[in-house]
C-alpha cells in the first residue's frame, strides 16, 4: 500500500486543512509524487489551493478516480477535489460497511502511482473519517493548544484503536502535531507540556506558529510555499515535512 | 414556542460553544431563566461550564428531560448534559425523519418552564443539526474573520433556507455573529467588510474580540463572567445579550 496519511481530528478549527494543503505542496516539492484527497464536504483543501469542487463526489461516481484527479500549479501535487452535492455526501456520512469496503478499493486502485497520499478529514468521528482511517496508513492530528482540542483527543484515540485492531488493518500512528502555536501565551506552555507528558514520543518536534500568512494564502487559492515562501509557517511546514520524511 | 436559538456553523472552531455559554451565562445574569442544550457529540459545551457528560443522550433516552437537566452554580442557568455514547449519537446523526419529529417534540415539552433556551451543534450540517434547527426559534451564526469561515456561509444558508420553507417552520434568522476579532489584521477587516456588504442588516453590531481568557475559563470549567469578570470577552458577550435580548 502506498503510505497515506489521514489528517483528522473531530474538533474543529484544529488546522487540518491547513496542514493538509502544505504538507502535501512540501512533499511535492521534495521531489515525491504526492496526491491531495479532499473529504471534507466544506471543499476548503480543494478551493485552498485554487481549484473548484466537483458536481459529483468522485468516490461516489462510478467514473475511474483518474478521472477527477486534477493537477495543480505544483509540480508534482495532484489533488482529488471534494463535492458539496448533498446526496453525495449523505451516502458517503451514512453509509454501511460493505460501501465503505468500496471506497476503500475505489482509493487504493488509484493510489499506487503516487509515492504519498494525504485526505484531509471533516470535523467528526462519522462514517467518512471511518472510512478514511481504514484507507490509511497512518494518521496525524492537529491539535490547538487549547483546552477543549485537549477534551476531544481520548475519544478521537478510541476510535483509531478500534479501527487498529480490526483484522486488515494497517492503521498506525503517525504523530500529534501543535498548531496555531503562540510561545508567549502560558495557556500554549500547560497544554503542550500536558500533551507530551501524556503522549510521549508521538507528538511531533515541529510546531507550527500561528501565521496570519498561512490565512491570508488560503484566500488566493495558493499555499504559504507560494504566496509568502519566507514566512514562519512555510518554514515549519517544511520542517516537519522532513520529519515525516525520514519517518518512513 | 419558547425563545429558541440554536447556535450553529458546519465550519469548525469558530466559537460556537464558547458563545453558547457565554451567551446563556449573560442571559441568566440578565434575570431570564435560562437552558443550554448541549447537542455536539464533543460535550465541550457541558464541560466548559464545569458539568459531566452524560452516559446516555437524554434526547434517545424514554426518560423525562427534567431528570437530565442539571442546575449550575450560575442562578437562572440550567444545562441538558451532552454523551458521547457512540451509539446514541449515531442514532441522532443517522436517524430519519420521523425520529427528528420525535426529538422536536421531547425538547418543546420540556422547554416551556425557561424564557430562552440555546442549543450548541456540532460542525456539520448533518442530521442532528437539522434536527436542532428545526426546532428552534433563531438561528445564529458565528464565524471567524478568515476565509474558509466565508466559503461554508453559502452552503449553511442553503439548509437554513431549506428548513425555513417547511410547512410548520418557525426557525427565523438570528444573525452573524463575527468571532476572535482582531482589529489589527488587515484580513479581519476584508472579511468583515464582506460580511457586512453582502449580509447587512442581520451581522450583529457586537464583535467578540479575540482574547485567552475565553479559552482559559473554559479550562476551570467556569465562563469568564466567573473567571474574568473584567475582561473584554466578558464585555463583549454582554453587549451581544444585550442585542439579543432588544431584538425580541
Ligand atoms: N498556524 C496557523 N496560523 C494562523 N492561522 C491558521 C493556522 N492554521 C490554520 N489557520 C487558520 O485557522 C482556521 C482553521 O484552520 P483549518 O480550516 O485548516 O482547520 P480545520 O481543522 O481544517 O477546520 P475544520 O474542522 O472546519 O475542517 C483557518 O481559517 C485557517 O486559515
Ligand atoms: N473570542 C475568542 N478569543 C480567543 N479564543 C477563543 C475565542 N472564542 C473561542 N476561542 C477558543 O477557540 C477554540 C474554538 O472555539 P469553540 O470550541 O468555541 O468553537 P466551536 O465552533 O464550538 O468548535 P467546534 O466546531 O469544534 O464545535 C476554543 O479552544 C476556544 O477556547
Ligand atoms: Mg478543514
Ligand atoms: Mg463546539
Amino acid at each position: 500500500m502506498v503510505r497515506t496519511i489521514c489528517i483528522a481530528n473531530q474538533k474543529g478549527g484544529v488546522g487540518k486543512t491547513t496542514t493538509a494543503i502544505h504538507l502535501a505542496t512540501a512533499s511535492a516539492i521534495a521531489g515525491q509524487r504526492t496526491l491531495l484527497v479532499d473529504l471534507d464536504p466544506q471543499c476548503n483543501a480543494t478551493s485552498g489551493i485554487g481549484q473548484q469542487p466537483l458536481e459529483r463526489h468522485p468516490l461516489v461516481c462510478e467514473r475511474p478516480l483518474g478521472e477527477s484527479i486534477r493537477i495543480t500549479e505544483v509540480e508534482n501535487l495532484g489533488i482529488l477535489p471534494g463535492s458539496r452535492y448533498f446526496q453525495d455526501i449523505d451516502y458517503l456520512e451514512n453509509g454501511n460497511a460493505s460501501h465503505s469496503e468500496r471506497l476503500k478499493h475505489h482509493l487504493a486502485n488509484y493510489t499506487q502511482r503516487y509515492d504519498l497520499v494525504y485526505i484531509d478529514c471533516p470535523p467528526s468521528l462519522g462514517q467518512l473519517t471511518q472510512t478514511a482511517l481504514s484507507s490509511s496508513s497512518e494518521v496525524l492530528m492537529p491539535i490547538q493548544c487549547e483546552f477543549f482540542a485537549m477534551e476531544g483527543l481520548t475519544q478521537m484515540i478510541h476510535v483509531i484503536k478500534r479501527i487498529m485492531q480490526r483484522v486488515d488493518n494497517q492503521l498506525q500512528f503517525g504523530g500529534i502535531l501543535l498548531t496555531m502555536y503562540e510561545p508567549q501565551l502560558e495557556l500554549t506552555h500547560e497544554v503542550d507540556a500536558e500533551v507530551r507528558d501524556f503522549f510521549g514520543e508521538i507528538v511531533f518536534d515541529t510546531v507550527i506558529p500561528r501565521d496570519v500568512t498561512l490565512s491570508e494564502a488560503s484566500g488566493h487559492g495558493q499555499s504559504t510555499f507560494e504566496y509568502a515562501p519566507r514566512s514562519r509557517g512555510t518554514r515549519a511546514y517544511t520542517e516537519l515535512c522532513q520529519e515525516i520524511l525520514e519517518y518512513e
